[in-house]
C-alpha cells in the first residue's frame, strides 16, 4: 500500500457516494447513464468473485464489499426507485459493442486460462471503457450537471492515481501487471478531454456544456 | 499446479 493506491482507492470510493448521494438527495438520476452503471456493477461482480476464495486483509474486503454494494444500489436507484426519472432516450450507446470485444479479449489476453482468471481480465478491460456510455450521453445532451462533473472528476482521478500507484510498485516492489496497466492507460486516457473541459469550466464555475 | 495469481488492488 503507498500513498498513491490509498487516495486512489479514497478517490474511486468519493466518486461512488457522489454519485449516489446526487441521485439520493435530487431524487433523480437525471443525466446519468444507467448503461454506464450497469457495466461498473457487472465490473465489480465479476472482479471481486475472489472474495469468496481468498483473503488479502480487512480492507481489502471491505472495499470490495462498498465497492460491490453501492454498484447494485446505485443501478437499482437508477432503474427501479427513480426509474421515471432516468433519460434513457438519449442513454442509447450500444453496450454489446463493448462487452462483446472485450470478452473475447480477455479469453484471448490474459495472465493464465482459469475461469476466475478470465473473469478477472474481463472485469479490468471492461472497467477501462466502462464509462463510455456517460460520456457519450453527455456529448448527446450537450451538457453535464457540475455534481456529475464532480463524479467523473473523481472517477477519473482514481485512474490516474493508479497510474503512479504502478510506477511506484514498480520502482520499489519490482511489481508490474501489464494487463491493468495498459487497461488503466486507456482509461485514463479517456478521461482526459473531459478532465480539460473541467479545469477550464467547471472549476471556474461555469457548467458544462459542449458546443453546439 | 497451475501459478496462483494474487490481485491485490482494487
Amino acid at each position: 500500500m503507498n500513498v498513491f493506491r490509498l487516495t486512489g482507492d479514497l478517490s474511486h470510493l468519493a466518486a461512488i457516494i457522489i454519485l449516489l448521494l446526487k441521485i439520493w438527495k435530487s431524487r433523480s438520476c437525471a443525466g446519468i447513464s444507467g448503461k454506464s452503471q450497469i457495466l461498473f456493477a457487472i465490473v465489480f461482480t465479476t472482479r471481486y468473485l475472489d472474495l469468496l476464495t481468498s483473503f488479502i486483509s480487512l480492507y481489502n474486503t471491505s472495499m470490495k464489499l462498498i465497492y460491490v454494494g453501492c454498484a447494485y444500489a446505485t443501478v437499482y436507484l437508477i432503474y427501479v426507485k427513480f426509474r421515471a426519472t432516468y433519460d434513457g432516450n438519449h442513454d442509447s450507446f450500444r453496450v454489446e459493442f463493448l462487452i462483446v470485444p472485450v470478452g473475447g479479449l480477455a479469453v484471448l489476453i490474459n495472465h493464465s486460462f482459469a475461469p476466475l482468471e478470465i473473469l478477472w481480465t474481463f472485469s479490468i478491460y471492461l472497467e477501462s471503457v466502462a464509462i463510455l456510455p456517460q460520456l457519450f450521453m453527455i456529448s448527446k445532451t450537450g451538457e453535464a450537471e457540475t455534481i456529475t462533473t464532480h463524479y467523473l472528476f473523481c472517477l477519473g482521478l482514481y485512474r490516474a492515481l493508479y497510474l503512479f500507484n504502478w510506477v511506484w510498485r514498480f520502482y520499489f516492489e519490482g511489481f508490474f501487471d501489464m494487463i491493468a496497466i495498459v487497461a488503466g492507460l486507456v482509461q485514463t486516457v479517456l478521461y482526459c478531454d473531459f478532465f480539460y473541459l473541467y479545469v477550464t469550466k467547471v472549476l471556474k464555475g461555469k457548467k458544462l456544456s459542449l458546443p453546439a | 499446479h497451475a501459478l496462483e495469481i494474487h490481485h491485490d488492488e482494487l
